[in-house]
């Protein structure tokens, strides 16, 4: 199972988006794959008609007791893949996370108990850099970073960038940033064109060719509880995230 | 002095974009202005042209220590207002705020010490419902809710609203949302359009009536390190936060 983390603590840059669409593009391949919300916001759960976790046992005892991940389970046969719900009790999470060894270490562990039954594992995380992202980093085998071409968002950029060098010396690991992904992108704006090819420039191996479009059903899919793609398959939004799935199957599983 | 904090768990929604161009409107009238930049990205402090704090001393100290405010307050000739910049050591502010008694208190106590010195506090806070937050929320005479007409954020509210809640019952305060501004609107779009009827049908008397348009160069001010009326005094943008301002004004001072 690959362990794909969609991540940046800049907030609004489309990371749920990039997760619940990315995730139903890859499960009409066939892949299996589950969705792990850890957002205490909880729009990955309720953006697929969920409901935020409230009942006894919450991904929150996931990272602090026994709870086991596969108990939180939750099947959408409609989309072809699982998902593990986002709860409001994560807020307060962090701080009980605070008083455990090694607390962010936690996540990896559990999702590996899962490791045989997936192929992929996408986890959407908060707009932050705190024990439940760096947690959800620890655990990655590949970083997305979704951003907009706007100052505040590239800014937000070289924060990521210093939070991995950051965990790879604390924790002797090897993250990288695998891809950064353009969203919201129109193609009119001069300044989001001169931001996309200073990225490109400067960063060539790492961003994706793919560049996600400004597509308003995008923003209205989730009021319908639905991936992009099952309320119209021919919408931009849904082409840019087939092609992105393309590009990540391509890219990291090295065919 | 009145502290109007800015604040919405929904990451994206204009937070620092409104902290920013509603403070210089705000200083342009006259009145005796400081930011408070209690986020961990420093948006507000670096899209001023500022430079995060990583000083020996910053706001976490003020938080977690003796330091006063006033030791960082930075002053902008050039805007007519003054300003205590945010530092990325926010991110594990939070975890030591848990270990003093009341952690969320102290930022009103500290603010109380300047009251004499402004007219207006207007604090920028991160995308999420932690102790920063909770300490800016519970030090707030008036707290303004920044959202777009869009189904995310939509949802977000109900969270700000039920936070809200709790803080009262926890603390026996009296706070409750006292505008909800409406950001990045796009006239052209229907979905749009019926989320912001819905609003002001459901909320009439909380939602600002001045609606802050979708205008680029509020984007690209911030790589220019000012506030958007010393760019284009005649900007979209601009007018918006100046009619903001002027509501601000008229619903907060009773005139
Ligand atoms: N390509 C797109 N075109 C138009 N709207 C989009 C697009 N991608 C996302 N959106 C909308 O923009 C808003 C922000 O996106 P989203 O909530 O996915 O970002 P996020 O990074 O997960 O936010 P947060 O930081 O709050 O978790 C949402 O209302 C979403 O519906
Ligand atoms: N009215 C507007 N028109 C166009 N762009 C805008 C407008 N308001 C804000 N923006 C841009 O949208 C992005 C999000 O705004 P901003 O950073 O102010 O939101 P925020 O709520 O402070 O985000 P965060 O949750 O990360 O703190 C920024 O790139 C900003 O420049
Ligand atoms: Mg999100
Ligand atoms: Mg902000």
């Amino acid at each position: 199972m690959k362990i794909l983390v969609v991540a940046n603590q800049k907030g609004g840059v489309g990371k749920t988006t990039t997760t619940l669409n990315l995730a139903a593009s890859l499960a009409a391949t066939g892949r299996k794959i589950l969705l792990l919300d850890i957002d205490s916001q909880a729009n990955l759960t309720t953006g697929l008609g969920g409901k935020k976790a409230y009942e006894e046992t919450t991904i929150t005892d996931v990272l602090l007791d026994d709870a086991s991940l596969e108990s939180l389970i939750q099947r959408k046969p409609d989309f072809n893949f699982d998902v593990i719900p986002g709860s409001p009790d994560l807020i307060s999470a962090e701080l009980e996370m605070a008083r455990v060894p090694d607390p962010t270490s936690i996540l990896k562990g559990k999702l590996n108990l899962l490791a045989h039954k997936y192929d992929y594992c996408l986890i959407d995380s908060p707009p932050s850099l705190g024990m439940l992202s760096v947690s959800a980093l620890r655990a990655a085998d590949k970083i997305i970073i979704p951003l907009q071409c706007e100052h505040f968002s590239i800014e937000g950029l070289a924060a990521m960038q210093r939070t991995i060098i950051e965990i790879n010396e604390a924790t002797s690991s090897n993250l990288k940033i695998d891809g950064i992904l353009r969203t919201m992108f129109d193609q009119e704006k001069e300044r989001a064109r001169e931001i996309s090819e200073k990225l490109e420039q400067s960063l060539s191996q790492q961003v994706f060719s793919t560049i996600i479009p400004r597509c308003d059903l995008l923003a209205e899919a989730p009021s319908e509880g639905k991936p992009i793609m099952y309320i119209d398959p021919d919408a931009k939004g849904t082409l840019a995230y087939f092609a992105l799935a393309g590009e990540v199957i391509m890219k990291f599983e090295d065919k």
